[in-house]
């Protein structure tokens, strides 16, 4: 349906915006290395599926795109344009994040199974990490438009999840309880950086946290 | 149909 294939779609361009503004600028200044190896952690507990269930073509190129694009960001962070600077103010405790999520997974799953235990995790892990990249906007109190777009395009996708489901729910009557509660605690997550991106960032202003 | 759901979404 038309909003999970948007929803596909943010998600593969934010992506690509943040390959493009690393690439382009030479530099990952205001890009939080916490958030991205949270993804990294996201896309490989919950792609890994890959290997033993399959779905569609499509379905496997893109969880093959997200899990290798991920870890090639972490690389460019890390070795190629390393930023001590940034690294500094990136200091949000991502160990609650794991644990807190982790122990979520064992409580909130379809199937205590290693399978099922890592798909929830990675549901749960998914909604809060972006949490490391709006504290270290929230420290430097403003961003680089290629930076929000990024963080836009990716919180979009998950908020473009929620009517999917409502559409799913309706005309297939499935039902995915987890990731509907944890798309719309991510969503929440994000609802106070789309209400400033909405009005400074679409209005042409500097993106500036008042 | 499985006792799990499908997995079917990114």
């Amino acid at each position: 349906n038309i909003f999970r294939a948007a929803g596909d779609l943010s998600h593969l361009i934010s992506i690509l915006i943040l390959l493009n503004t690393i690439q382009k600028s030479r530099s990952i200044a205001g890009i939080s290395l916490k958030t991205q190896i949270l993804y990294v952690l996201v896309f490989l507990t919950r792609y890994l599926d890959l290997t033993y269930r399959y779905v569609s073509i499509y379905n496997t190129l893109m969880k093959l795109f997200f899990i290798s694009s991920s870890i090639y960001i972490v690389y460019l962070m890390i070795y190629k344009f390393k930023n001590t600077e940034t690294e500094q103010i990136d200091t949000f405790p991502i160990e609650y994040l794991i644990g807190g999520s982790f122990i979520l997974s064992l409580i909130f799953n379809y199937k205590f199974q290693f399978g099922e235990i890592l798909w929830s995790f990675s549901l749960w892990l998914e909604s809060v990490a972006i949490l490391p990249q709006l504290f270290m906007l929230q420290r430097t109190g403003e961003a680089r438009t290629l930076t929000t777009h990024y963080i836009f395009a990716l919180g979009a996708y998950r908020t473009l999840y929620i009517p999917n489901w409502i559409f799913r729910w309706i005309s297939e009557g499935r039902v995915d309880y987890l990731a509907i509660f944890t798309g719309i605690v991510q969503t929440i997550i994000y609802s106070d950086f789309f209400y400033i991106y909405y009005h400074r960032v679409l209005k042409g202003f500097k993106f500036e946290l008042p | 149909k499985s006792d799990t759901l499908d997995h079917d979404e990114l």
